[in-house]
């Protein structure tokens, strides 16, 4: 699907929740991704 | 979302739903009404007045009745999914799953409490938040024998289709994209609070049929629409109206479905308890002429 | 409607058995998920393939053509692969050329991101998973370790993926990881195509650390930030990162650009290893040889 119908642009998204979990040792340690997340969420928004 | 399981096996018009379930009751309606007969021709001695009162008490719910029941039975899953302070994702698979299953049952086939934990079970499993069987029946005091008995029949009666697209990731993803659009222009800590209200908006459409009907974008933009009908119609407006790319979403097209299905999510009437013993006891007589 | 003709596997949860598909004559796989005995009711991995495999289709993953009940137990129907990478790469009787290998490995990225795409982690990505259907197309199976990506708080299981293909941050027991793990077994598994031996046989799990740092070099705070969080990360001998002249000594055959996409699905830092899209856009796919035509595999 070429046409996201969103950018993802993590600068722009003030998420207390997920700023919360990148900020944790273990999370950074496994590999943990915002924008994964983030990517993830507006894909089910934008489905 | 069009290739998804969803889509292709659990999407609906509200006439074919209706006629579904009316189907499903008529199919069990019969079998109920085949087997009180043959009670009353093995039991001639029985007298006039047990014949009356067996012809009266001893006969089919109808296809309301049956919606009501479920969906009673649908919001006291949720409730004990969330005593058990189980995900909510956990406790809208559960109810999910619980309200599909008799898409494709009667409660006259299986009344509503014997599926009850067999649903929160598997919904633990295939959203891999495991309980054992032990610890599970242990916390809702029931036995593994009950819980496990009817697991192939809901998978069965499921479609073999267990991934759900719940509204509460759109939702996120819209908290997401909102923030992108309306950059500078929305206070952060009401969204925050918009958010919180949203979440239960879309648990409450659970429970109804829109999840039927809509799209979870749709269910989400529609719970915010319900929140906050000038925030969510300021983002629509920037957020589409100026879509260059023809053909890819009418702004107009979309916001009719939103309201639409707003209406369709408040319209919900919530069973009641009286309402719903009383279909438990008709389901009763019905399977258990004798008793009547 | 299917035939069980010929038991072909048993597996801890399964029965596999050779079959056909009456209405088409198509030969299928029938996976008989076994019930009796599971204390637990119906078993994870029989769930996890059933719900993962309904929302994919996808010319490089394997099809759910039916799942049905019959006395009792849950069948899977599945499009029948008689052969998987594993037997190829052990049969050195077949010999195979970089273009085969850049084709085997362009199929199992496109199923890998056709996964991730739906946001789904196989967990179990191994030559013997990746199997090859008659037209030579080769095709993900066995999802039965698979998940799709929760919230994201979720808890996940280290306890993942075939030792050898193992991710490092699986190894040190990480449970908030991401579709890297995959990817590093698609890694693992290009060097051991170019090899045609196993690239990091690890004796264990604690040995299979070792042989991976021995192999790739000890990452360390600077290059893998909170790396030293893990508690088995104080108790790792230390290796030196491998020159470049070193890694073409090792894959002689290997391209420059073979090199570098190995090192990107490679790299020991989660965070910077290469994702699927990376992988399916690097110059490698681009420069010659052009891939094999499936039908031409051997």
């Amino acid at each position: 699907d070429l046409q996201k119908r969103y950018v993802l642009s993590e600068t722009a998204y003030h998420d207390p929740f997920i700023n919360d979990l990148q900020n944790k040792r273990e999370f950074i340690a496994s590999g943990f991704r915002a924008d994964f997340v983030y990517d993830r969420m507006l894909t089910e928004a934008f489905m | 979302y069009r290739h998804s399981s969803q889509y292709r096996m659990w999407s609906f018009t509200p006439e074919q739903l209706a006629q579904k379930r009316v189907e499903i009751n008529a199919r069990a309606a019969t079998v109920l009404e085949t087997r009180v007969r043959s009670f009353l021709e093995q039991n001639p001695d029985l007298g006039s007045d047990e014949v009356a009162a067996i012809t009266e008490k001893a006969v089919p719910v109808t296809a309301d009745e049956e919606v009501l029941l479920v969906n009673y039975f649908a919001r006291m899953l949720l409730t004990f999914a969330t005593k058990m302070n189980l995900p909510t994702e956990v406790a809208a698979t559960a109810v999910t799953f619980f309200r599909r299953f008799y898409l494709n049952n009667s409660v006259m086939d299986i009344v509503p409490k014997e599926i009850f934990y067999t649903t929160l079970f598997f919904a633990c499993k295939s959203e891999n938040f495991f309980i054992g069987i032990d610890s599970f029946a242990k916390k809702t005091k029931s036995k593994n024998e009950d819980v496990l008995k009817y697991e192939f029949r809901l998978l069965e009666s499921l479609q073999f289709t267990l991934m759900n697209h719940h509204p509460f990731k759109a939702l996120h993803g819209f908290f997401l994209d909102i923030q992108n659009i309306l950059q500078g222009k929305v206070d952060l800590n009401y969204m925050g609070q918009v958010y919180t209200n949203c979440k239960k908006t879309i648990m409450e459409a659970i429970l109804t049929d829109v999840v039927y009907f809509y799209s979870p974008p749709q269910i989400t933009l529609a719970a915010l629409l319900k929140e906050d009908e000038a925030l969510a119609m300021r983002y629509l407006d920037l957020k589409f109206a100026n879509e260059d790319s023809p053909g890819v979403l009418h702004l107009e097209t979309l916001r009719t479905v939103i309201v639409a299905c707003k209406d369709t999510m408040s319209a919900n009437a919530v069973p009641s308890k009286e309402q719903a013993t009383r279909t438990v006891a008709k389901i009763h007589f019905g399977q258990n002429p004798l008793s009547v | 409607e299917y035939t069980k003709e010929k038991r072909v596997g048993e597996g801890t949860y399964a029965v596999v058995y050779l079959g056909t598909k009456q209405s088409n004559n198509r030969k299928i796989a029938i996976k008989e998920i076994k019930t009796s005995g599971f204390k637990d009711g119906l078993d994870m991995s029989a769930i996890r393939e059933v719900k993962y495999l309904q929302e994919m289709n996808h010319v490089n993953v394997i099809e759910l053509v039916d799942v049905f009940m019959a006395q009792n137990n849950l069948n899977l129907v599945l499009e029948f692969l008689p052969a998987d990478l594993e037997m190829i790469i052990k049969d050195q009787s077949i010999l195979f050329t970089p273009a085969d290998i850049k084709s085997w490995l362009l199929m199992t990225l496109r199923g890998v991101h056709h996964c991730h795409r739906n946001f789904i982690l196989h967990r179990d990505l191994k030559p013997n998973n990746l199997l090859l259907g008659p037209d030579g197309q080769l095709k993900l199976a066995d999802f039965g370790l698979a998940r799709n990506l929760g919230s994201p708080q979720d808890l996940l299981t280290s306890n993942v993926v075939t030792r050898w293909y193992r991710a490092p941050e699986l190894l040190f027991g990480a449970r908030h990881y991401t579709g890297a793990i995959d990817m590093w077994s698609v890694g693992v598994i290009f060097a051991e195509l170019m090899l045609r031996i196993p690239y990091l046989p690890g004796k264990d799990d604690v040995d299979q650390i070792d042989v991976t740092f021995r192999a790739l070099g000890t990452p360390t705070d600077k290059d893998w930030p909170e790396i030293s969080t893990f508690s088995a990360y104080n108790k790792i001998q230390f290796y030196p990162p491998p020159s470049r002249d070193e890694l073409r000594k090792r894959f002689i055959a290997a391209t420059e650009n073979a090199l570098y996409l190995m090192s990107g699905m490679l790299s020991l830092n989660p965070h910077k290893r290469w994702d699927s899209i990376k992988a399916l856009t690097s110059q490698y796919f681009v420069e010659l040889p052009e891939p094999t035509t499936p039908e031409e595999l051997p």
